[in-house]
């Protein structure tokens, strides 16, 4: 399973109308001037994959990721991710599976797959077949290379037995 | 239990071996505290980089580290594989050498996963069929698609 | 106690200011939490970069972050002056363009006070009047000291 | 006050053979591969300026500052640096100053000044004097400058008080 393609709407520095990041199957360089908004698409597919803690995704509350600039009351904060699932490593048999999360003003999200609303725990199961989840060592956050090296021999030994 | 750790510890051991060789020319390699009994102790991430004496993952220099924990990082799709792999500027302590040594790296497992980076390094960036440039403008973030054979300046995408 | 801290504290501002809009074209400035009692509220360091909003400096990027804490670090000189700045990759997050800026803007700065900078990228090393390389054999460093007009490449030390 | 000349022999991947790195009074700057020893100078800069903490010089323990290819068990660590005094910061009245600080395998330190021997206390007051310490702002380790615009509200408050 991978990303074909990412859109964001009102997600963080990216404005209310939809933004799309074509990905291909092999390598895909993301570069630009510094605070142009890398980083914050990096955030944008942990936020879509399920990442729950604000601070992983540099705010101090959930409501704080929605584009400050839309000052309207009703606006919301949405990403959807199309992944390609010809492998069927998601146990659903489709070749394409569009998942989207919304983030209203107030903090509350909702999880959609191909349209259909799920709750949290059912999207993230559903992902996690195809060893798919936002905290997996498949994800470095920019700044934490490092730390992989530094982890004591006994949560290098924890790294191994949990994948187990 | 042991005997899936064993078969997955030596998998891992084999593969940071060829990755790392590649990247750098040096070695490294695991080692477990308690062969007996592997899980009364901790692994240790062993590394010799050319013209150096060998070390733990833990006592080497920031670039060094960097190396080394990508070649953790990408070693684990043996045990553990994922579809895709997203690296938020891995790069930003290597020097120009070990820099191209990455690009070309994650250009060869992209056959094997797809690959994200993020990256300000020419030698990264050229390197790459595909280059996604970010800009501001009026306070929000664009995207646009930039061809392979366009010279890529990091700075020009903001017009 | 107030006065004297008032009186840094508009140095600092000032000298913030300054330095912060020749490295970037942008601006960045502190407010007081609590202007009637600053010793009961803390300090904000704000920032607004061209094209941007205007934020605090913990919600920047992470250039920007090195930026700002660069602005910070040396407009520090006016109320507390040190004789030399020791300075390790800095410039590691910056793009091109802003990492020039910070290899000029250091340059200048060396006439208030001696600068020591370890850096990798060629467009700070290519600048400065003193470069030392240092280079590791057998299992030892040393250093060499290379001339301006060297066309300074940070991989040939090794030879 | 600033550095005119660091000599380093056995600390850390510096070898027993004295090297000596030559400083300009304006810029200086230091570049080499990945893995050279450009951070240990710095290591040793702190390190002749006081630093007591072996963590801040990236090791468990004080002995592991010496280089460890030098087997035999006499062998130690020595920094010293020349400060250029001409503006008499530091409250002795010459115009050079040799620091220098020596660490035996068991861990403990010597501190001299112009070659007299000084207590660590007598040694770290002299230089206070001229806004040295070796944990001062105006030294940035490798990878730790974003911690700057990281700091609370609180601590910049902090910062600025702590040096009236
Ligand atoms: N909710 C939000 N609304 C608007 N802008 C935001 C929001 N949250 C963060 N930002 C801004 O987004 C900008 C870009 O941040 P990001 O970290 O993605 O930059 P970057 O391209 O990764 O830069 P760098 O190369 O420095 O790492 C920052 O300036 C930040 O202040
Ligand atoms: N006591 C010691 N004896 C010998 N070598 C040591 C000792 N302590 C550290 N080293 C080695 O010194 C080497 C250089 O480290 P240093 O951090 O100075 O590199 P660097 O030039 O800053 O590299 P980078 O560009 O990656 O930051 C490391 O490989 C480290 O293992
Ligand atoms: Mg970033
Ligand atoms: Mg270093």
């Amino acid at each position: 399973v991978y990303i074909t393609k990412l859109t964001l709407k009102g997600f963080k520095s990216f404005p209310q109308h939809p933004v799309s990041v074509p990905f291909e199957p092999t390598i895909n360089v993301i570069t630009g001037p510094n605070g142009s908004g890398k980083s914050n698409i990096m955030d944008a597919l942990r936020f879509v994959l399920g990442e729950n803690s604000p601070k992983a995704l540099r705010h101090n509350k959930m409501s704080d990721l929605v584009h400050d600039q839309s000052a309207d009351e009703n606006s919301f904060a949405r990403v959807s991710a199309t992944l390609d699932n010809t492998d069927r490593g998601i146990p659903v048999d489709e070749d394409r599976i569009l998942i989207t999360r919304e983030l209203k003003r107030n903090g509350d999200s909702q999880y959609f797959m191909n349209s259909r609303r799920l709750s949290r725990n059912q999207y993230l199961e559903i992902l996690s077949a195809a060893h798919i989840s936002y905290d997996g060592l498949n994800i470095i956050a920019q700044g934490t290379i490092q730390r992989l090296a530094e982890l004591t021999p006994d949560e290098k030994r924890g790294a191994v037995e949990q994948y187990l | 239990k042991k005997a899936a750790f064993m078969k997955a510890y030596e998998q891992l051991d084999r593969e940071i071996r060829n990755v790392f060789t590649v990247l750098t020319g040096g070695e490294a390699w695991l080692e477990l505290e308690s062969p007996d009994d592997p899980f009364s102790g901790g692994i240790f991430l062993m590394a010799k980089f050319p013209k150096g004496a060998p070390r733990e993952s833990s006592s080497l220099s920031g670039g060094e580290k960097a190396i080394v924990a990508v070649s953790f990082l990408l070693a684990f799709q043996t045990i553990y594989p994922s579809g895709f792999y997203l690296l938020d500027e891995v790069d930003a302590a290597l020097d120009p050498m070990y820099a191209q040594g990455l690009g070309k790296m994650l250009s060869d497992w992209s056959s094997r996963a797809q690959i994200i980076v993020i990256s300000l390094k020419e030698s990264v960036v050229s390197k790459s069929p595909n280059v996604l440039g970010v800009y501001m403008t009026a306070g929000s973030s664009n995207v646009i698609r930039l061809k392979k054979e366009v010279q890529v300046d990091v700075r020009t995408q903001q017009s």
